[in-house]
């Protein structure tokens, strides 16, 4: 077996609106290997096959994948929105490579600033996002920010943008404004 | 050590038998 650094948590939100925000929260498994992640990885669906409204959350163990937790809520996210055809031909490519970016410290020393990571399924546009816990570690989030937006391989004229948890949080309804791009 | 490991080295495992 292949220990990873961390061990992570999966979860799985599935919107209901009859209940509240955290009931609709599972912790699907946990896993500290290479092996593991695998064997969880082959056994769910893929992220394009889930339900509109549903997301898959990868996250350090000990850290809730919500802005309250004490480790995400002066943090904030790295966010690739894509458009609607996205799904049917990269969604699942571009959110095994930010696993795999997080399950193989990619980030080097910057891993450590690195809290998960979230896919949303939604109509207008489904969204993949890396957690970072300071978002104010201007050099962290910025080396992250360009390793991530390489190994996804975007085009340089792809702009994608940090926003700080604090920021979405007060514009629940409009797009925060992005504290840095790459 | 830290334990960091690139794609392809990750990648490789994707497709052995689960022995866990």
């Amino acid at each position: 077996q292949h220990p990873l650094q961390y061990r992570w948590v999966l979860w799985f939100f599935k919107n209901d609106r009859s209940r509240p925000w955290q009931d609709n929260l599972q912790l699907v498994t946990t896993f500290n290997t290479v092996e593991e992640f695998w064997s969880t990885y082959s056994h769910i669906k893929l992220a394009s096959k889930l339900s509109s409204g549903c997301d898959y959350a990868l996250f350090k163990e000990g850290i809730r994948p919500m802005w309250e937790d004490n480790r995400n809520k002066r943090g904030g996210r790295w966010l690739l929105s894509l458009a609607k055809q996205q799904r049917h031909i990269e969604l699942d490519r571009l959110w095994l490579e930010t696993l795999l970016c997080l399950l193989g410290e990619s980030f080097e020393r910057y891993s450590k600033e690195v809290c998960g990571a979230v896919v949303n399924i939604r109509t207008k546009g489904d969204k993949i996002a890396v957690w970072t816990s300071e978002a104010e570690n201007q050099a962290g989030v910025m080396h992250i920010g360009h390793v991530y937006k390489e190994r996804l391989g975007l085009s340089s004229k792809t702009i994608i943008g940090y926003q700080a948890h604090a920021d979405t949080a007060a514009k629940s309804n409009s797009l925060a404004k992005n504290k840095f791009v790459v | 050590g830290k334990k960091q490991y690139d794609r392809e080295f990750l990648l490789d495992f994707q497709f052995m038998p689960a022995c866990i």
